[in-house]
């Protein structure tokens, strides 16, 4: 059954924001996610991979717009939870390939990420779903990233 | 804009693989689903999160039945892309919240994890997409976790 890809989309309004080296306990991600809640924070992403030696990192993206309403929020809200370090970056963008079922194929993946490699962009987060393989990536290699992944896709 | 929660889905179905310690360069998320890709193994989730000192880690899902035929290759590709480990753990599901938009309002995640919490459900790993927050937990607390999520939003 073959996927269809329908688009490449791309935001690069976006900013990352990843708190490093909270608690790997139950009541940790809610705890966080809770709290942006009560700001109405748009969330345009949400990373969590493996944990270490029990501690963990969460990554999500907000909407650059947004980033300076919360930023105090955010400094307090890694205290609150005892994330070794609170880091905001703004210079990034997203790309993703959008199709149905497009992650069952590893090879669609396969040939996404590599087609970042070959342009020598670095692939910063990734998180997929049955719709949408999304990468993260410099803003400043967004354009290019776009372009690779269109060619590859759509082309 | 509200969001409008259309299901709950699950799969115990799943095996987790983590490749942890990769270099972080461009080419090595390429390599891991172009030579999955190869064997044609189905893939249910990619995540990558903050990478640390040059590294990260790379974890993804396969179907269960799946994982005996790609093992012996997960190691070879392990070694050849410099993993420090290779971790797989047959003993983990994933649940998920599915609807429009759900990501946008972080509420929503926010009120998922914390019914995991609420039933000391440790979250392993997360991921994403416009559509659908999804969890990663032990196998042998799917059926709680389902459960709880169901009632908080579907009841
Ligand atoms: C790290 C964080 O996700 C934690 N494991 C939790 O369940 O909340
Ligand atoms: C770690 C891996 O994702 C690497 N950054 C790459 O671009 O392939």
């Amino acid at each position: 059954e073959e996927v269809l890809i329908r688009g490449v989309a791309h935001n690069a309004d976006v900013a990352k924001v990843s708190l490093l080296g909270v608690p790997d306990q139950p009541g940790i991600a809610g705890s966080v996610f809770e709290t942006l809640g009560t700001h109405s924070v748009n969330i345009l992403l949400i990373v969590q991979a493996e944990s270490h030696e029990g501690h963990n990192d969460i990554s999500f993206l907000v909407s650059s717009e947004m980033l300076g309403q919360v930023r105090e929020d955010l400094e307090a809200l890694a205290d609150k939870i005892g994330a070794s370090k609170l880091l905001v970056d703004e210079g990034v963008g997203t790309v993703s390939v959008v199709g149905e079922g497009v992650q069952r194929e590893s090879g669609i993946a396969g040939r996404m990420f590599s087609s970042l490699a070959r342009e020598e962009i670095n692939i910063d987060l990734i998180s997929t779903s049955n719709l949408m393989i999304s990468c993260v990536v410099a803003e400043d290699s967004l354009e290019q990233a776009v372009q690779a992944i269109h060619r590859e896709f759509l082309e």
